[in-house]
């Protein structure tokens, strides 16, 4: 383990508590992609299968757990909260992300570690991952405004891969044999997709404006 | 020290 690695993981989590923040005490979900939310809850069942197989450290399987049980519950909310599922922009929600999953699917059966029923779906999962946040960007653009607890969701979800950049760099020059280009590659994608938001985001934090997606 | 079938990270 990293700093740059824990920071990563840390604001992972945070993004995911905004979220849940959000949601609850919103009692609202507009804004939010659920179609994003449902590939990330596919990423995190499909890369953790090892939960029970794999014991790497408490803090691991801990973090698992959580990430598994927070995506699903974001799913669940709304989907089926009374509520909350009424405030779903369910006609700004359309990206076809069945296609993502297919894709991944296909990339992962050509191009992964070792041919295995594991290592497909890790692959898969980190493939997933990459480009899970479009239909949330997608949605973003259509919706125009963004509001700040939302804004803070896809920032805090975009550093946590630049972390994890930051991280691969570290063990490649500590490690000996590091090899985890699956994931570099792939984190590298994910990263470059929140770039222009992080452009917009930055310049209205300068201005001190709300946040504008040029649509 | 995990070879690299683990994926230890997260």
């Amino acid at each position: 383990m990293n700093i740059f690695r824990f920071l990563g993981d840390m604001t992972h989590l945070i993004s995911i508590l905004i979220l849940l923040l959000k949601i609850y005490a919103t009692k609202s979900c507009s804004g939010i992609s659920l179609k994003t939310q449902e590939l990330y809850a596919l990423v995190f069942l499909a890369r953790y299968l090892d939960l029970f197989t794999d014991f790497i450290s408490v803090y691991n399987s801990v973090m698992k757990v959580v990430f598994i049980a927070s995506s699903l519950a974001i799913v669940w909310c709304m989907r089926r909260h009374r509520v909350v599922r009424r405030s779903y922009d369910k006609e700004l929600d359309t990206f076809r992300h069945y296609f993502l999953v297919a894709a991944c699917l296909a990339l992962a059966l050509l191009v992964q570690e070792k041919f295995t029923f594991l290592e497909v779906l890790w692959a898969f999962s980190i493939y997933l991952e990459a480009v899970a946040i479009l239909p949330q960007l997608v949605l973003l653009q259509r919706s125009g405004n963004v509001d700040n607890l939302t804004g803070q969701y896809v920032f805090f979800l975009g550093a946590y891969r630049a972390f994890y950049i930051l991280n691969w760099i570290y063990r490649y020059f500590t490690e000996t044999h590091f090899s985890r280009w699956i994931s570099c590659v792939s984190g590298l994608v994910q990263t470059a997709l929140y770039a222009d938001f992080f452009y917009y985001y930055f310049i209205s934090w300068k201005n001190n404006s709300k946040l504008q997606l040029p649509a | 020290h995990y070879d690299d079938d683990y994926h230890d990270e997260l």
